[in-house]
């Protein structure tokens, strides 16, 4: 047998080769029809998406290979994996190998005594013994949390720099107009949907406090100096929260307030009239060995909160420098508000393999979670029997946490929430 | 995980007369590692 095939004419080897190329063939047709048929479905006859599109990203092979895998629930996965109760006297060496491994100081957690951490989540979302982060006292801004900076700079035509000249949106990343109350219970719609994507000037309902007649005046309403520094039970007869633990507390409210009051002179006595200020953005990485608890920067009101349920990658520095507009593709929550200086946002980024953000003062927000994408189809399902275009996210205000202030305040400093792991 | 701040500030510039520096002034360095509550910025 084996003479005579190798004296035949017939060249075998072409035979595997065909099969295997056909196979390639009727694979990518295969995958090419489901795409169009995907696209179809979506689509209706004027073109309106009848649901959440799936965002595709572009870019080499390797971030086509990870869109390809089941992240989200790779993710849901990891963090159900990650809460599994360690058994006692494997904890104390499993915590130590993972602190070898990703640097983690083990002299400044707060509880010394590893056993009490009943799995890596809980260790994950370690606190810190109290002292060992002293805040800067001169600093208009501080770092909300240990980490490394990746980028930062001013905001030139909307875009962001992400790494090396990649750029995205500053419209991306926040979300321009508000969407119509759909999602949440304290969801509001409201006209300022574009707030805070441009320089703007500061409006007369935003001057907080006029100090030389000391009063506060906030949509219309004027409070005395010591009634807003006071934070008594004026705010609190205003918050339709059933959850008192969210609001914010009378010293955040008073040293905010009084910290926005002086921010309104300083802020026109040192700048020109045409052009007072600009745009600036910075980008905190986290590793994973890091304390993930993040703080407030600065002394600032919390206004709203916009949602983007994303697709979930990675924000690894490799990711960065690979995948335009990395950041607007993870799920991410977006706290819109301001400080002294006029709008201020805080974004923290989600990643697959650390899971959910937590808001300590937003005890609705749900993240990487099944909730979270049903909800997030179910809007915009609405939004196209409106007629209108599914904004990609979910919004809810915090304007009745503090009727003074307008939002949730928060001090320099102030544990914010966290990154956790599932 | 990734933290992104975008904020308003004064823009930062040095008077040339008095060389003081006016606005906002970064405090940081791209790549260098931070902990909670060091500066980022002053004004």
């Amino acid at each position: 047998l084996r003479t005579a095939l190798n004296n035949s004419k017939i060249q075998w080897f072409h035979i595997p080769v065909g099969l295997g190329i056909g196979f390639l063939g009727a694979v990518q047709f295969y995958r090419v029809s489901k795409r169009e048929k995907e696209r179809q479905e979506l689509e209706s006859e004027d073109g309106v998406p009848q649901k959440r599109p799936r965002v595709r990203p572009e870019g080499p092979w390797q971030v086509q290979l990870m869109s390809s895998l089941p992240l989200k629930a790779l993710s849901r996965l990891w963090g159900k994996f990650n809460e599994l109760t360690i058994p006692y006297y494997l904890r104390v060496p499993g915590f130590k190998l993972y602190s070898f491994i990703f640097g983690v100081n083990l002299d400044e957690v707060a509880e010394p005594d590893l056993h009490v951490y009943p799995n890596l989540a809980a260790f994950f979302y370690r606190t810190l013994k109290p002292g060992v982060r002293p805040l800067d006292p001169n600093a208009a801004l501080i770092s909300p949390a240990d980490g490394r900076v990746l980028q930062f700079g001013q905001i030139e035509g909307g875009n962001i720099e992400q790494v090396k000249g990649l750029t995205y949106t500053v419209d991306a990343l926040l979300g321009q107009q508000s969407p119509t109350p759909s999602i949440t219970g304290s969801t509001s719609s409201d006209d300022e949907g574009n707030r805070g994507t441009v320089p703007r000037e500061l409006t007369d309902q935003e001057e907080l406090v006029r100090k030389d007649e000391e009063f506060a005046h906030v949509n219309g309403i004027k409070y005395t100096l010591p009634d807003l520094l006071a934070g008594g039970s004026k705010f609190k007869k205003h918050s339709d929260l059933e959850d008192q633990s969210v609001k914010p507390s009378a010293a955040s409210v008073a040293q905010v307030g009084a910290d926005l009051a002086l921010g309104e002179k300083a802020w026109y006595d040192i700048l020109s009239e045409d052009r007072p200020h600009r745009l600036y953005y910075a980008v905190v990485y986290l590793a994973p060995g890091d304390y993930h608890r993040f703080h407030s920067p600065t002394n600032w009101v919390v206004e709203k909160r916009r949602h983007f349920a994303g697709e979930l990658f990675s924000v690894s520095p490799y990711l960065q420098r690979t995948l335009p507009g990395l950041f607007t593709l993870n799920e991410r929550v977006v706290l819109l508000g301001r400080w002294r200086y006029g709008f201020f946002s805080y974004v923290p980024v989600g990643a697959t393999n650390v899971g959910s953000i937590k808001i300590n003062f937003d005890r609705e927000l749900r993240t990487n979670s099944l909730t979270t994408d049903t909800a997030a189809d179910k809007a915009a399902e609405e939004a196209q029997k409106r007629g209108e275009q599914y904004t990609g996210f979910s919004e809810a205000t915090y304007e009745n946490a503090s009727l003074v202030l307008g939002g949730h305040a928060l001090r320099t400093g102030e544990e914010m929430g966290g990154f956790q792991l599932g | 995980s990734t933290i992104v701040l975008v904020f308003e500030a004064p823009v930062g510039a040095t008077d040339p007369e008095t060389k003081q520096h006016k606005g906002w002034r970064w405090a940081v360095d791209k790549g260098q590692r931070i902990k909670m509550g060091q500066a980022i910025g002053y004004v």
